[in-house]
């Protein structure tokens, strides 16, 4: 399975539809301060079914959705999707192609959705058992959080070895 | 289950104690559950770690960079018992001097076999191993945009061009 | 008592306001004492914080480096009020890109009519602006030891030398 | 008042008799992961009353005396000293040279020293009182730890902002 393409429209620092392309190496992803790159990182925790908004620096969800700016208006709504080439069919769905969305509204309103169509986080946390993908997995290290790990107690860090292995 | 826990914990301690000696050129280091505890889903677990030429100490006593080190090289041994089908790291090697900066980049390259990374960098030295560099500005004030740059050509460029 | 404390929170108050938007190039920031608590004694101080061009937020929403430089800015405020003749600042530039690491040390430069600095760093930039540059070693397994440089002469030969 | 000289033996990974001099301006103190660098600024806080091993990365305060290398075996004794020109009599004593020192021996045995001479913590704390130096003041800002009054709560950033000022 292969991460082919994020995009984030709405979400965070990015009002504008923006689209990250990923190939099977190394990306880099590179820019002065505060210029939107970690906004990137909590749009793929997001996505994979974050639930607290602590985590992603938040106070609440609400805190995803673009805030405006001094040249712009706030946006309506929060939209992040992951988009994987699934020709080794890791994932047990038959499509190729596999899109994995979420989506927040000013309302409240909330929802995931699976190849566009709506589905439960139930349903996304399913389809990535056992893939070595989920927000619990190690796959996202945040800034500042690489020595979670070591700064632990060792009954802390027991739980979180648990829960990626 | 006892026995996956057991044998996961196995696996990932097996190549923790390989990959510091890796990473910090020689010393030892492992993963221990608490002895004192019977049941294995029970026990805390112990982090030992001693740099080459060095004593064994508390791991509170290591430096920044050697603390950033020690948990690249664990986390790297749990990606190797356990892979991920991608890697997002956001400014591990903020603490690393250049000597380790290289090493962290090797070790990334060596996981290509099993993971894609993304990885976010102020350094240009982690830039250097990328085969796609993607620049985020903010010319427009508190909207991100995406610039593109495919690294052959103009790695030097995007590298100073966000900075 | 409360009016000393009421007389620094307000020079602090104002140094930071300032100093803010010195090294932000704009926008505008706070410390405020809990409002609901009758007694300024026990009143929780907060902290606001708005880049330009961006809107007011909490400041757990900041980047890693904009956090930096929001600290800085307190921290620097805190020193106007209240002075301390020697400041020992251990790896504080580790989350500043280029830019933000030139004003941080040019803010720095502004109080050397007040402190001294001991600047611990692995920033090539940093450590352009040092009058003394000493380097430390570890030739002998995990015995430090002190290099020092007079920096005219020498200076990227011991940034390298360390490195 | 002017830090003149820093000087550390057998702490942490200076069992050598090592000295630091400073002068008004910046001085940068610089070198690879795990040299002491970190070490020279846990000297100073320890020198000036820290009272906690932990907020020195220790487990206890034995951990400050060098405990030996594959080339050295441990240190008896871990002890530093703050020079200080005192010509502009900050420091409310006669001499126009301040030497502030302490020592821990492995026996558990530990003293503060003012010139030379055995002294209290208390004493150390009385003479720098006013003067914007001290463990509780803003003059050492330890790694990692630049956002800590962003990172507190309104109430611990109270508390440390008082200690301060
Ligand atoms: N909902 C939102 N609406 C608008 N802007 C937001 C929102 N949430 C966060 N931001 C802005 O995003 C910026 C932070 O972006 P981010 O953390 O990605 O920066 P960064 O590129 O990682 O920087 P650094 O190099 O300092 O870590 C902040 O300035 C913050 O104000
Ligand atoms: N009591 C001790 N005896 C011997 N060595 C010690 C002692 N206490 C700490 N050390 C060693 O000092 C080293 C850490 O030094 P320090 O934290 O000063 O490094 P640093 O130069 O700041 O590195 P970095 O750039 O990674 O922050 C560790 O390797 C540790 O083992
Ligand atoms: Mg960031
Ligand atoms: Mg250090």
């Amino acid at each position: 399975m292969i991460l082919k393409k994020v995009i984030l429209s709405g979400f965070k620092s990015f009002p504008d539809k923006t689209e990250f392309d990923f190939d099977a190496g190394i990306t880099c992803i590179v820019g002065p301060n505060g210029c939107g790159k970690s906004n990137v990182v909590d749009a793929v925790k997001w996505v994979l079914g974050e639930q607290s908004a602590k985590s992603l620096r938040g106070d609440q969800m609400m805190d995803m959705i673009f805030n405006g700016s001094s040249s712009r208006k706030s946006s309506g709504c929060a939209q992040v999707d992951l988009i994987f080439d699934n020709s080794d069919r890791t994932l047990a769905v038959e499509q190729l192609e596999v899109a994995v969305s979420r989506r927040l509204f000013r309302s409240g309103e909330s929802e995931y959705l699976l190849n566009l169509q709506p589905c439960r986080l139930k349903d996304v946390r399913e389809l990535f058992l056992d893939t070595g993908v989920g927000v619990d997995a190690y796959s996202v290290i945040e800034q500042g959080r690489v020595d979670i790990l070591l700064k632990s107690n060792p009954q802390e860090r027991r739980l979180i070895f648990e829960e990626a292995a | 289950s006892r026995e996956r826990f057991a044998a996961i914990f196995q696996q990932v301690r097996d190549h923790f104690q390989q990959m510091f000696r890796k990473l910090f050129g020689g010393g030892k280091a492992d993963l221990v559950l608490d002895p004192t505890c019977p049941d294995i889903l029970e026990a805390g677990i112990e982090i030992l770690a001693k740099p080459p030429g060095k004593e064994l100490q508390a791991i509170s006593l290591m430096s920044g960079g050697e603390k950033t080190m020690t948990a690249i090289a664990l986390l790297m041994s749990i990606f190797r018992a356990k892979p991920s089908p991608f890697v997002f790291l956001d400014e591990v090697d903020a603490a690393l001097d250049e000597a380790n900066n290289e090493r962290f980049n090797a070790i990334v390259r060596e996981f290509l076999d099993q993971s894609q990374f993304i990885i976010i960098t102020h350094s240009k030295r982690t830039m250097q191993v990328a085969g796609t560099l993607y620049g985020i500005t903010m010319q427009e004030p508190g909207v991100s945009r995406r610039v593109s740059v495919r690294f052959e050509q103009n790695r030097d460029e995007v590298a100073s061009a966000v900075a």
